[in-house]
């Protein structure tokens, strides 16, 4: 009955937190795993050539001055150079050569408000992680411990929400009875849609990535059914593929630089549940779902977070 | 130490370290 | 997904050859669509050797390593008749905001290896911390001749950055000489 399927709904997220908070981040890090770190002193495109050969989409940054640990680079940095060229064309030269280190001026330059930079220490709880990522808008979150020799700080690993829900429907069975309708738990059901079409230029749907801080922008037809999605991730090809030429394409000629083994955009509609959603993270590498009325019309989107900030705090 | 062959004027080293009972291979880019 | 009661699905429109055909076919329509390649995803596998080969002779292959050690500011023990192929380095570690509690001396050993005639191979390994100005390192195993015995967990401190970027710097140091 509806009734037992909520009341199981309520169980399992309490088992799930409970599950959240006997965990340590350091117990998602699988037994043996590499960490990529960039020299601050790194051309930005050579760093974009780096992330994409190794199949990442962000790297911590490390400073050869200070000897420390300069944060996080991410899309949005890419974003940003992107901005930065659309606002001074005649700065090409300095975007050519600009540094790792040069992102925070780049930044500055376009008036964005940096990234806020958090961090978990690995033997803390998951849940506090999660917590900290929902708070922050950030999609992943470095682990930090302190080298016990020199006292210097030491990013042992970056979390990504992506990691952690795959960690969870691996690990809990719970997720299996989280049996109510999306359309009665009110996930990503209340969201001002912003959309484009194939010849919305894609610097118009890049700034709509930038001045809403989403990773992700619906592409719909003169229907407003789903046709595709331009993502944060394709930022990154754009630049491979030379900045001055592809800023004046049509978002759906960017999509054409899209390497061919993108696995495709998932949809679900308002009658699907999390469990399944949570097996589907369990066997693919899903970042958001974007639901679809019966027509294949856009309503609305479900991203990662929405799904941690349920989990943490719903119902 | 491991490390890449320099390309691009970019070099990768790497070394794997302990961390409690897990094993992180750390690897650096820097530009020559 | 494979549950009965699931309507979860990949947009078809949005995988890659459906969209191409789809532009290619606007294209067709003459519209001013561009033709736009993906980027090549052949991700050339990094192919990670060893420490550094050389094919010099091993005497010029120290030569050079030492120079490079001064050039950098870098000292070493002398070494001993029975070592003359290892290096034990000490590092001055520059950078960052310095408080006394931080040792930054960092030790390293650099050893000549031969792999067969004429291929010589250059190992870097990590060997601890020491603390400035005090002289003595921060194990206090020391043997008779002054070296360090250092138990192999002792010196395995967590955060290899240091010592890959002076790796690094070795490195170049190197490449830019020779």
């Amino acid at each position: 009955t509806t009734e037992q399927i909520a009341k199981d709904q309520k169980i399992a997220l309490r088992a799930i937190r409970l599950f959240l908070k006997s965990k340590t981040s350091y117990d998602v890090l699988p037994v043996s795993y590499r960490l990529i770190v960039l020299d601050t002193s790194l051309l930005v495109k050579k760093s974009l050539n780096i992330l994409l050969q190794n199949s990442i989409v962000s790297a911590p940054l490390w400073n050869n001055k200070t000897s420390r640990f300069a944060g996080l680079l991410t899309s949005s940095d890419f974003i940003n150079v992107i901005q930065y060229y659309f606002q001074f064309p005649d700065k090409f030269d300095l975007v050519e050569k600009l540094t790792l280190d040069g992102l925070r001026d780049v930044e500055k330059a376009i008036s964005v408000e940096p990234i806020e930079t958090i961090s978990s220490h690995p033997f803390k709880s998951l849940y506090e992680a999660c917590v900290k990522m929902i708070d922050s808008k950030a999609r992943r979150i470095p682990l930090i411990d302190e080298d016990e020799k020199t006292n210097r700080e030491i990013v042992v690993s970056v979390l990504t929400q992506y990691r952690i829900l795959k960690f969870v429907a691996l690990n809990c069975r719970e997720t299996r009875m989280l049996l109510r309708p999306l359309k009665d738990i009110n996930i990503g059901t209340e969201k001002q849609m912003l959309r484009a079409t194939m010849e919305t230029p894609v610097i118009d749907v890049i700034h709509v990535l930038s001045q809403n801080s989403v990773s992700s922008v619906p592409i719909v037809d003169e229907n407003d059914k789903l046709i595709n999605v331009y993502e944060a991730y394709d930022v990154l090809t754009l630049i491979k593929g030379g900045l001055y030429t592809d800023l004046s394409l049509s978002v759906g000629e960017a999509l054409m630089r899209r390497s061919e083994d993108f696995e495709g955009v998932y949809t679900c509609t308002l009658n699907d549940r999390l469990s399944t959603i949570m097996e589907t993270i369990r066997k693919s590498r899903l970042h958001r779902l974007f639901i679809v009325d019966e027509n294949g019309k856009l309503i609305s989107v479900i991203t990662l977070s929405d799904i941690l900030k349920y989990i943490l705090f719903g119902d | 130490l491991a490390t890449t062959s320099i390309k691009h004027n970019t070099l990768a080293v790497a070394s794997v370290v302990r961390y409690q009972r897990k094993y992180a291979t750390q690897i650096l880019y820097a530009p020559l | 997904s494979s549950s009965p009661n699931s309507t979860i699905a990949i947009l078809p429109s949005s995988l890659p050859q459906i969209h191409r055909a789809y532009m290619m076919s606007k294209i067709q329509q003459n519209q001013a669509v561009q033709k736009v390649n993906p980027i090549s995803t052949k991700k050339s596998k990094t192919r990670w050797h060893f420490g550094i080969r050389s094919r010099s002779y091993p005497l010029d292959v120290m030569g050079e390593i030492y120079r490079a050690l001064k050039n950098l500011g870098a000292e070493w023990v002398k070494p001993s008749e029975e070592e003359l192929w290892t290096i034990r380095v000490r590092w001055k570690y520059g950078g960052g905001v310095k408080s006394d509690v931080e040792p930054d001396l960092m030790r390293m050993v650099i050893q000549l290896f031969q792999l067969e005639p004429n291929n010589y191979l250059v190992d870097f390994k990590f060997d601890g911390w020491e603390s400035n100005g005090k002289g003595k390192s921060d194990d206090n195993t020391k043997d008779d001749n002054g070296q360090h015995d250092v138990e192999e967990d002792e010196i395995s401190s967590f955060s290899a950055y240091p010592f890959l970027h002076l790796s690094t710097q070795l490195i170049l140091e190197l490449a830019v000489n020779s």
